[in-house]
């Protein structure tokens, strides 16, 4: 320990006896007899355990010779000229700095061992955040479709990204499943992006046109189909999601889901029972020419094809949503509702804009729940969870336990949906979100739930209708 | 609605809906083939229907979107990275409410995987008229002890059907509803 805080001359000959270290002593400076009296003992015991110094090795100009002599084996033709006389004592170190890789090569083959390992390590980690992935982890896409699923993985095995992929599905699924949605609806997108912790809401919902009013709609609407269209949301929705989280190029992802419209699909058990439904309804002849043709809803299976929908798809890839907007099919789209009784409008289109939300959230049992905020009912979901939150439901209860907790909290959840409305056009939707989201609010809700009789919404909180088939 | 739910490799999880509201919409279709949808409906009007109370705050207006219940949901762990992300979407309307918070409770409460959160019977509590609605997954036993506290309840063949994804560190698996016949997961 001694030695450790104080190297005297002793410690440093035995650390200098080291092979690595030796050179160092070739130029020890002549050490005086009576320094090395304070560590005789512990000189005395190096020399029981060192079997290589003898007794001549304590004094230093000894050592000196006898640590070259026995580091140059190799050198024996030069032994020669190293008379005893040729070691002079100095005050400086004889071998200069600039020489020193010459004369020990295994510091330059550790130095370069050091370097290389550095450099390789670097270069992995720079791999590793800045290169290509060399192994392709895992993902999942899941569609209402399997060709659609198909579809977006096909997008992904091509490096495109999430929202590349979801943008493909979603599109095919308006030509598949043209009974849910298509270019000519809207839908609402939330994208989390896990490493920045970042979650958007892409709301490209249809809007109300400019001109109507609710006198407009104190009719046989039957009469007038135009009055019921909004204006449509889905391309500029997506093409929004794309300049934000888009990787491959929009004419590439667009022209993907073209090809599904030109090549075919084949007709889904979903799709053939929507059809046979809507061949027992009113609808136009132009409907009927391209989806019930003969008469005849199409069974499952049967394959089809969309040229219609591939040459407007190819447009947009080229042309991008302008051609939506504002081009040709504006025009066609005006006037097709218009001729059916409705008031939508050019300027209407031109006009449509997608909004960015941040999403409504909360924290249940460990979780972050994050769904999209008024006008729709994602808050209600987040109110459902935050009442169920207090029973304390984990796998020990039994499902059936839950049950009724969980009618009357969706009952609760359900009446407060019943309230709300886009919050940009009245200010008074943002205390009711506000309620909705809110934990003590939940837990008077919780108070209220009884747990051996059930009660109606109005119970628990005032209720409105809520519109069949909303969504 | 039509649902689309994506976990990729890029650590993006992207869940989306999309609708025309009713079946094809508005049933207009333009000479070029696209078919217009019919969200008007959506919104709360006076004498729309006998006996309703419309929703004052869900009224019409020009450049309004009206209230929906198109749901895409995400959850990932409240603190940190690691733990459990799911996404999910689910159709029908209002019972998309019903469908996700049950899916929701049976992984992230009752620790359930996700194939079976999906499978497992699901109830809707309807509120005109005030019925109970199950579906044909719901098992008997659980209906006679949801009467035993009252609720009138009534089975359906179909109330709604919800697609997810559930990514626990870094396996991801993407699980369609066994209801759907048409839907498909495919994992990579």
């Amino acid at each position: 320990l001694v030695a450790d805080k104080e190297p005297s001359p002793e410690t440093t000959l035995g650390s200098a006896y080291s092979p690595v270290d030796y050179m160092s002593i070739t130029s020890f400076p002549k050490l005086p007899e009576d320094d090395v009296l304070p560590g005789e003992n512990a000189m005395k015991s190096r020399k029981e355990d060192d079997n290589v110094l003898s007794e001549q090795d304590t004094d230093p100009d000894l050592f000196l010779k006898s640590a070259r002599l026995q580091r140059l084996p190799s050198s024996a033709s030069d032994l020669a000229t190293h008379e005893d006389g040729t070691f002079r004592e100095t005050t400086t170190d004889p071998f200069t700095q600039e020489c020193a890789c010459q004369r020990d090569g295994l510091t330059v083959i550790i130095t370069a061992c050091l370097t290389f390992a550095t450099g390789v390590t670097i270069a992995l980690i720079v791999q590793i955040y800045c290169g290509d992935p060399q192994v392709f982890n895992q993902g999942a896409v899941v569609t209402d479709v399997a060709q659609c699923t198909s579809l977006g993985f096909g997008v992904l095995e091509k490096q495109g990204s999430s929202v590349d992929a979801a943008i493909a599905a979603a599109l095919c699924l308006g030509i598949v499943h043209p009974h849910t949605s298509g270019i000519g609806g809207g839908g609402v997108m939330l994208v989390h992006e896990i490493r920045k912790n970042d979650t958007r809401v892409i709301d490209f919902r249809e809007t109300a046109p400019s001109v109507i009013t609710e006198d407009m709609l104190q009719t046989t609407l039957d009469a007038k189909p135009g009055l019921l269209v909004g204006v449509p949301g889905m391309l500029s929705g997506l093409n929004q999601a794309h300049q934000l989280y888009g990787r491959l190029p929009w004419k590439d992802v667009i022209t993907m889901v073209a090809d599904v419209a030109r090549n075919g699909f084949n007709v889904t058990h979903e799709l053939a029972q929507a059809l046979a439904d809507a061949k027992n309804q009113n609808m136009s002849k132009a409907f009927e020419d391209l989806f019930l043709p003969n008469g005849q809803a199409p069974l499952s299976g049967v394959f089809s094809r969309r040229m219609d929908l591939a040459i407007i798809l190819d447009a947009v890839a080229v042309k991008g949503i302008s051609e939506f907007y504002s081009g040709n099919l504006t025009q066609e789209i005006v006037a097709a509702v218009q001729e059916k009784g409705g008031v939508l409008t050019e300027e209407d289109l031109n006009k449509y804009s997608t909004v960015l939300r941040k999403p409504a959230e909360i924290n249940y049992q460990g979780h972050h729940v994050m769904a999209p905020p008024a006008p729709h009912a994602g808050i209600a979901l987040l109110t459902a969870l935050n009442i169920l939150e207090g029973y304390n439901i984990t796998n020990q209860l039994s499902r059936q336990s839950t049950f009724h907790w969980i009618a009357e909290s969706v009952k609760i959840a359900l009446a407060m949906a019943s309230e709300i409305g886009d919050p940009m056009f009245d200010t008074s939707v943002s205390e009711i979100v506000a309620k909705m989201l809110s934990k003590p609010h939940a837990s008077q809700f919780r108070q209220m739930i009884d747990d051996s009789q059930t009660f109606s919404a109005d119970h628990y909180t005032q209720t409105f209708t809520l519109e069949k088939g909303a969504g | 609605a039509a649902q689309v739910v994506v976990m990729g490799p890029d650590d993006v999880i992207v869940s989306v809906m999309s609708s025309l509201n009713k079946p094809f919409g508005s049933g207009i279709l333009t000479p070029s083939g696209i078919l217009l949808n019919s969200q008007i409906l959506d919104f709360s009007w006076p004498n729309k229907t006998e006996g309703t109370t419309p929703n004052p705050h869900n009224r019409l207006q020009p450049g309004k979107r009206p209230l929906s219940f198109l749901m895409p949901t995400v959850v990932r762990p409240a603190v940190g990275l690691c733990g459990t992300y799911v996404a999910t979407g689910s159709s029908n309307g209002e019972k998309a409410l019903s469908g996700i918070t049950q899916v929701l409770l049976n992984v992230l409460s009752s620790r359930k995987n996700m194939s079976d959160s999906l499978a497992y019977g699901r109830l809707h509590p309807q509120l005109e008229p005030n019925t109970l609605l199950v579906d044909s997954e719901f098992l008997d036993e659980d209906i006679k002890f949801l009467q035993s506290k009252g609720h009138k309840v009534e089975r359906k063949e179909l109330l709604s059907l919800v697609e997810s994804t559930r990514r626990n560190n870094d396996v991801i698996i993407g699980v369609k509803d066994p209801r759907s016949a048409d839907a498909l997961a495919l994992n990579i």
